[in-house]
């Protein structure tokens, strides 16, 4: 089910079973798309020790993304190329970062700049994409009851008033005393009064 | 050595008529108890209506009868065929049988007693009352008394001298036999002959045969019954059996098939983070269960999987009437696959299938697709098109009664005064539950000690959309608190079975007539995880839906509002863990979904709080 | 490290669907 290629030394699915899509083919795609990422990678590298530093070079290419980020930021005006400067920032940590490095790190450089990105894009007006960036957020582990905050702001502004007091009720059962949370879930109550007549 | 056969006829009719009795009269006074009992009592809320209606001087169709108008006649074919509880209660193939049964038993009973050979030998049997011509609970003072009138008439020296010689040696004979009969009763010894066999002679000739007629087993019929007896024994017997053990073996506790378990439990391990969960991605889940594959084994995952969204969007398939049949058959039996996946995503702690099954479960009863327009599109009437359109911002029932009738009739587009009336009537009737109070109890303690075994006690206001919104202030608290008797505290969860079972829903597009649930989820709020498998709550009580508290009569809730003449629902959720052994504040996440109707759902958070 | 990739590279058809939903 499998072919190689001896050139590129890439695998891939054979033609006739990507015809009929399964659950199992979905498996065997991941996993096929997961050892040629690492093979890609494992070819790519100057470093024969394969060392779980990150990559140095890369680091630079990133932070220095970032850092035009931060700077557009300050100039009021530049706020949505400070975003296209952030999402470039993660982008490239996503896809150019070697997957043997250490997760630690890129999960703390990810959850990081994610958080800015999460701001940027709440005070742009892309509520969406905020709501979409801080799930990610909670599914690295980032349980905070800021997170919460922002998701419930970016909810409402979405009116969607039942999944925005569900998670306002969430962030409030982290820390009941967060007085930001505590005036959004009064506005939550009300605006689903509101709605249920 | 040698076992006579029952040439006569004498033993074997017996024999049958034992079997059938043993058969017939059990499941005789089963089938009565099941038609006597009550037929399908009417709900409560449907009493109360009619109640209030004939106080008031109304006449309002129940709800019942509304749902029996709006189904369509299809549904109502596809009902009898398959529906058991629709079934007539008295014209069923059990009570056909058990007649013929009874009629069996009175020809067998016929037979023995036209059966002269049974008769000789019925009359060798010694009864001394019957030869004393006295009652079997004479005294002793009447025996004897009985036995000095016939001996004086039967003595042989008392005979008349004209009687025939014939005559006369039955008459001694009778004589012998009364004699015999006073001592049986009397003397000791014969007595105890009498009692123990019968005759006061002592044991008299048995005999020992087989209860079955000659015919049957010499002859030509032996081969016959040998085959029988091998067929049973061999053949049939453990055909039974297997397929029985397998049935058995092939279906889990909650019913679905163990293919289709394994299936719902493989998509769950594989469950990843970047997928969406959706009803779709549900229903696709639906359409690969063995069960449907089983009804129809020509048929695609594919193919359910379209008929399933058909039946969602109400796709009309008038020019397809076998793939209606097929669509009915396999959304029915969706229910308890739904059940089963619930239950297999609360053992694999994941909320979002859970509560995106629940989500479907209404879809499909309701026939309606899961969005913001769920909750009027429930109704029955309702202009789709016209209503998405309308540029009114009303997405809920609650919102809907905020307008006036006629507002409301322009809004949903029906243009029939009596349509209109239904739906009212079908939206006023959606149970909607306020919560009131909900709290950890541990039962006959102040509160929450370390590694106690507690339940979640929840307070809720059965309320129709209709209703003005009543403050939880006018609900003082002595009426919210848990009972604290003796017999409460032995079983808190026993008061919750006597409460009334919730009433059919109305759900004129779901192939058979269901009652409504509500599903109760308990998770932690910290990871979201669903912490036990789901409670269902059946029984509550909904007569507060007759009440008449119009909001847009009603501007303020006046000082006339009574708190007691509203019935406050009690929730128990028995808890599986018992609480953490560490002191602390402890949220958890309560999510009570009801599986038939939209917008009648509870989501909250409550605190254990654990203290020593 | 790739899943958390993967993950990220889902957003956009989680996106898609929120936008079907809501």
């Amino acid at each position: 089910t499998i072919d190689y290629n001896a050139n590129s030394k890439l695998i891939s699915i054979a033609k006739d079973l990507a015809a009929e899509p399964s659950a199992d083919y979905e498996s065997l795609e991941i996993n096929v798309n997961q050892i040629n990422r690492l093979t890609k990678g494992l070819i790519e590298t100057t470093n024969p020790n394969f060392t779980p530093e990150p990559n140095a070079e890369l680091s630079k290419v990133i932070k220095g993304l970032f850092d035009t980020g931060m700077k557009n930021i300050a100039q009021q005006k530049k706020l949505p190329e400070a975003l296209k400067n952030i999402s470039l920032a993660i982008d490239t940590s996503t896809t150019k970062r070697y997957p043997w490095e250490a997760f630690a790190i890129q999960l703390q450089e990810l959850q990081f700049m994610l958080r800015q990105k999460v701001d940027l894009e709440l005070v742009t007006l892309k509520y969406l994409d905020a709501i979409q960036d801080l799930d990610m957020l909670l599914n690295t582990g980032m349980i905070h009851a800021d997170v919460f905050l922002r998701k419930t702001d970016a909810l409402l502004r979405l009116k969607q008033w039942e999944l925005a007091r569900i998670e306002c009720e969430r962030g409030l059962s982290l820390d009941p005393k967060n007085p930001k949370l505590n005036a959004l879930m009064l506005q939550c109550v009300t605006l689903l009064a509101e709605y249920n007549g | 050595l040698n076992y006579d056969y029952d040439e006569q006829g004498e033993t074997w009719p017996f024999f049958l008529l034992t079997l059938l009795l043993v058969l017939l009269i059990p499941s005789t006074l089963i089938q009565f108890w099941r038609i006597i009992k009550n037929n399908d009592s009417e709900d409560e809320v449907t009493r109360k209506y009619k109640e209030i209606n004939k106080k008031a001087g109304r006449d309002v169709v129940p709800l019942e009868e509304l749902n029996e108008l709006y189904t369509d006649d299809k549904i109502k074919k596809f009902r009898k065929k398959f529906d058991h509880s629709s079934k007539s209660k008295i014209l069923n193939l059990r009570n056909l049988l058990i007649i013929i049964g009874w009629v069996i038993v009175s020809v067998l009973v016929q037979r023995i007693s036209n059966n002269d050979a049974i008769k000789e030998a019925a009359s060798g049997m010694f009864d001394p009352y019957e030869l004393l011509g006295i009652s079997t609970s004479a005294s002793e003072r009447d025996i004897k008394s009985a036995y000095r009138k016939l001996s004086v008439k039967f003595h042989p020296d008392k005979l008349s001298k004209d009687l025939s010689e014939k005559e006369r040696t039955t008459m001694e004979e009778m004589y012998v036999q009364i004699t015999k009969a006073y001592e049986a009763l009397t003397d000791e010894a014969m007595r105890e002959n009498f009692l123990k066999y019968g005759h006061p002679d002592g044991p008299q000739s048995t005999t020992h045969g087989i209860a079955l007629p000659q015919f049957l087993v010499e002859g030509a019929a032996s081969p016959l019954l040998v085959f029988a007896y091998v067929s049973l024994l061999a053949l049939i017997l453990p055909y039974i059996v297997s397929k029985w053990w397998s049935r058995t073996q092939s279906y889990t506790k909650k019913g679905i098939h163990v293919n289709t378990a394994s299936y719902f439990a493989d998509r769950l391990v594989n469950y990843k983070p970047s997928e969406v969960v959706t009803t779709n991605l549900i229903i696709n889940w639906l359409s690969h269960a063995e069960e449907f594959q089983i009804f129809f084994p020509n048929k695609t995952p594919a193919y359910f999987e379209k008929l399933l969204l058909n039946h969602i969007n109400r796709v009309p398939m008038d020019e397809n009437p076998t793939d209606v049949l097929i669509k009915y058959r396999i959304v029915a039996k969706c229910h308890s696959l739904l059940y089963g996946l619930l239950d297999i995503a609360s053992g694999f702690r994941n909320t979002d299938i859970a509560l995106a099954a629940l989500d479907t479960f209404k879809c499909l009863v309701q026939a309606v697709p899961h969005n913001q327009y769920s909750q009027i599109l429930q109704l029955p009437n309702v202009n789709k098109e016209h209503f998405i359109d309308s540029t009114e911002d009303v997405y809920t029932v609650g919102k809907l009664f905020t307008f006036e009738d006629n507002k409301i009739q322009k809004m949903l587009g029906i243009e029939d005064k009596d349509q209109f009336e239904h739906t009212m009537k079908v939206a006023s009737n959606i149970p909607v539950l306020k919560l009131l109070k909900a709290d950890f109890i541990v039962p006959g303690e102040k509160h929450v000690t370390p590694s106690a075994m507690a339940y979640i006690s929840v307070k809720v206001l059965v309320r129709s959309p209709k209703h003005k919104f009543i403050p939880l202030k006018k609900f003082p608290d002595e009426t919210l608190q848990e009972p604290t008797d003796f017999d409460f505290l032995k079983d808190p969860f026993a008061s919750m079975n006597e409460k009334p079972l919730l009433p059919y829903s109305f759900a004129p597009f779901f192939p058979s007539s269901r009652r409504n649930a509500w599903c109760c989820l308990v998770a932690l709020q910290k990871d979201l995880k669903i912490l036990q498998s789901p409670f269902i709550l059946e029984r509550l009580s909904l007569t507060n839906l007759t009440k008449d508290l119009d909001k847009r009569v009603l501007k303020e809730l006046g000082d006339d509002f009574d708190p007691k003449d509203w019935e406050i629902g009690s929730i128990r959720i028995p808890l599986a863990q018992a609480a953490p052994p560490e002191k602390g504040d402890f949220p958890f996440r309560i999510i009570i979904k009801s599986t038939d109707y939209f917008g009648c759902d509870l989501d909250f958070t409550i605190f254990m709080h654990v203290s020593d | 490290n790739q899943a958390l990739a993967r993950r990220y590279q889902s957003i956009l058809k989680r996106k898609e669907v929120a936008i079907e939903k809501w």
